[in-house]
């Protein structure tokens, strides 16, 4: 039968590429398998993380507003721990 | 405010700093004015005194670079990552990157050094990132004239520091305001394309109908050239456009882009040169109309003709029985108004002219 798992489309891919590279950044996101790829868990709490502190509304999913403010020009410093 | 973990600071207030390299973009005494200025705000509220060394080894190495540039963070190009800076401490630490790619300048044509110095020599001196979105250490830049420093950035650097024994006079921003509180009131409040958003001081909230959370921003980092202050505001649906009024002037929307040709002075609407503020707007669909409200009066501006109806003004307490006789915000939907007025909102049926419900102006943030 037919599979109706789609491929990601380019848009979404870099979107999440932006995301984690983000998180990575700024959040403490694990690198590696440990990340997006690996566990999907962990990248949703990073992403509410980030949520909670731009006091955007926590979905802990990559909506517009949430890609809005990660693409804004900022400092290098992480917004979190060490 | 936060500050790093374990509040790290520089044990000793007399801090030394080194500029080692300059950006072509400014000339070499915009640098140093940008970098001086910037370590004044923080100096002029705590007892730190920094003092420039030309050579050697300083706590505060500035420097330009782009890409890799020494410290295996590299920067990433245009936009993005615009510098960033290490905590008090021995070697690296309080030294301060700005990424040489950007276009620094020495005000809001692009990105303005003398922000983002004064951001990333916060970092330098212990603050870390504030999540209010009015403060200087608030990760996301934006440009802002006047006083740097709110009310969040000087307790923080206090915290850590202590005040300084002969505070210059400084007029902090205030705080973002907290949509929770219950004594809130409004600056302005309107529709924009099926969003409802309401302005406080330098931010304003966007409710989505879809969004649990109202979003708050700086008026300013949406729209540069607004001013810090919204009066009123109120969308003309049939024309696609918001008016946002401050003080005697005027500007419109389309969708959230400025439209060209703006500001422009209220008194083209037809208000007496007397009249100095709108303290409110709404546009009544049914009607076509545009109510204006000054003080204890409201004026009726009606879109299609573009003149004010000739019996303007006309007094808010006789027209609207039950409602406070001023109004600071006012939106109308499915055939009732909304009044704000200091705490408490009216909802107004305009057709029977009675007040349905009272209720906390905040409600409409969910609190």
């Amino acid at each position: 039968a037919p599979s109706s798992a789609l491929p990601l489309s380019p848009r979404d891919r870099d979107d999440r590429l932006l995301a984690e590279k983000y998180l990575r950044r700024f959040y403490g996101l694990p690198a590696g398998l440990q990340g997006r790829q690996g566990s999907p868990v962990a990248f949703r709490t990073q992403v509410e993380k980030m949520q909670r502190f731009f006091k955007l509304e926590v979905t802990g999913n990559l909506d517009c507003n949430t890609l809005e403010v990660m693409k804004m020009p900022r400092c290098g410093v992480p917004d979190v721990g060490e | 405010y936060n500050h790093f973990p374990r509040h790290l600071k520089w044990q000793n207030n007399n801090v030394t700093f080194r500029i080692v390299n300059y950006t072509p973009d400014l000339k070499k005494s915009d640098v140093d004015r940008a970098i001086r200025n910037a370590l004044n705000i923080w100096s002029d509220v705590t007892p730190l005194v920094f003092k420039k060394l030309h050579q050697g080894n300083a706590d505060i190495m500035i420097s330009f670079g782009s890409q890799e540039h020494g410290d295996y963070n590299p920067f990433d190009g245009p936009d993005g990552l615009l510098a960033h800076a290490y905590p008090p401490g021995q070697g690296m630490g309080g030294d301060t990157h700005f990424d040489e790619d950007e276009h620094w300048t020495k005000d809001s044509s692009a990105y303005n050094l003398f922000i983002v110095a004064a951001h990333e020599l916060g970092h330098a001196l212990g603050m870390s990132h504030s999540a209010d979105a009015g403060a200087l250490m608030y990760p996301v830049y934006s440009y802002s004239t006047g006083y740097l420093l709110s009310e969040d950035d000087i307790e923080g650097i206090q915290a850590l520091y202590g005040p300084n024994p002969n505070p210059r006079k400084v007029k902090p921003k205030p705080d973002a305001p907290n949509k929770c509180n219950p004594m809130l009131s409004f600056d302005a409040a309107t529709e924009l394309r099926g969003e409802t958003i309401i302005f406080k001081d330098r931010f304003y909230w966007r409710l989505h109908p879809q969004m649990v959370e109202p979003e708050q921003t700086l008026i300013k980092s949406t729209w540069p050239s607004l001013p810090n202050k919204v009066d009123a505001a109120y969308e003309n649906p049939e024309k696609d456009l918001v008016i946002i009024f401050s003080g005697i002037r005027m500007w419109a929307l389309n969708g959230y882009s400025l439209v060209d040709g703006y500001p422009k002075y209220i008194h083209k609407l037809g208000l007496p040169k007397t009249v100095r503020k709108v303290d409110a707007a709404v546009h009544i669909g049914d009607t076509g109309k545009t109510l204006l409200f000054t003080e204890e009066e409201y004026w009726s501006y009606d879109e299609a003709t573009g003149k004010m109806d000739s019996d303007s003004p006309r007094s808010i307490e006789q027209d609207f029985p039950g409602m406070d006789d001023e109004v600071d915000a006012a939106v109308f939907h499915y055939g009732h108004l909304y009044f704000f007025h200091e705490h408490v909102q009216y909802e107004y049926s305009y057709t029977s002219r009675k007040v349905m419900r009272i209720l906390r102006t905040n409600s409409i943030l969910n609190c």
